[in-house]
């Protein structure tokens, strides 16, 4: 089954 | 100090009732150039991003950075004492304890007032990378909502398809499999009925319909959404607010298989 992504994965901290 | 006047208080009471089920505490940050708030949710699935430019209020004075650590149930209280069409004014000192909010009523002398007590909050801001989304879907805000929530009936998740056949949102649950197609529309008579659809390549993305039927509480901001996909990275909801002002959601998507 497909896993929910987080967003740290796609988004740097700034 | 921060001096902000909206013309209706509506709107800031649409922008905080279309976050409040997502976020709970969170800064606004202000400065010269408006009023900004970035939250992501406990889950760190989803992110909100607003941006109130200057050019939404009349006046708008902040001559230095603020941040005002609001809790939105607590902002909620205090917003439901403002009548949609009152003037609503913020205030807050350079280090502020508290955020006043006025609301005047334009057709009669009324006016109340209310200080609202900050909160510190220390909040990790995330670098949003500019992104040239390979479909671009703009829709009435009406029509995305009946679409995410006629679909959570059946199922949690939807794979969203962009072609050049036009966009199919679909679903697999325990009951059976739903799907809608939408195709570029123009309405002549009501352009805010239009469907216009950007493609420069294919995209196939599941998400989470928990998540996008949340989204979709800000329908009651604008008439029409935007939604921008790219494979692999983040999906993005947009409602415009007013000139160049915005409300967006990001969510990241379901991959695997």
């Amino acid at each position: 089954p497909k896993q929910q992504q987080t967003l740290g994965k796609f988004f740097g901290k700034k | 100090m921060l001096e902000a006047r909206l013309e209706q208080a509506s709107i800031l009471k649409k922008v905080v009732d279309a976050i409040k089920d997502l976020v709970q505490d969170c800064n606004f940050d202000c400065n010269d150039s408006g009023i900004a708030l970035q939250a992501m949710d406990n889950s760190h699935v989803a992110l909100v991003s607003m941006m109130l430019k200057t050019e939404t209020f009349s006046p708008f004075r902040c001559d230095r950075n603020i941040a005002l650590g609001v809790n939105l149930t607590s902002l909620t209280k205090v917003l439901r004492a403002a009548q949609n069409e009152d003037i609503l004014t913020l205030k807050a000192e350079d280090a502020p304890d508290v955020l006043n909010l006025v609301f005047e009523s334009s057709e009669n002398d009324r006016i109340s007032e209310y200080d609202l007590k900050l909160m510190d909050i220390d909040q990790e801001h995330l670098g949003i990378p500019d992104t040239e989304y390979a479909a671009t879907i703009s829709m009435p805000s009406a029509e995305f909502k009946r679409i995410t929530t006629d679909l959570m009936a059946m199922s949690e998740s939807v794979n969203i398809e962009a072609s050049k056949d036009g966009v199919k949102f679909s679903c697999q649950g325990d009951i059976g499999n739903g799907s809608i197609t939408l195709r570029q529309h123009t309405n002549v008579d009501k352009p805010a009925e239009n469907i216009e659809i950007e493609l420069s390549e294919p995209v196939s993305l599941t998400f989470s319909l928990k998540y996008l039927v949340n989204f979709c509480k800000a329908s009651a901001l604008s008439s029409t959404v935007k939604i921008c996909l790219s494979n692999e990275v983040p999906l993005l909801v947009e409602y415009n607010i007013s000139a160049s002002s915005y409300l967006r959601f990001y969510l990241a998507p379901k991959i695997g298989d």
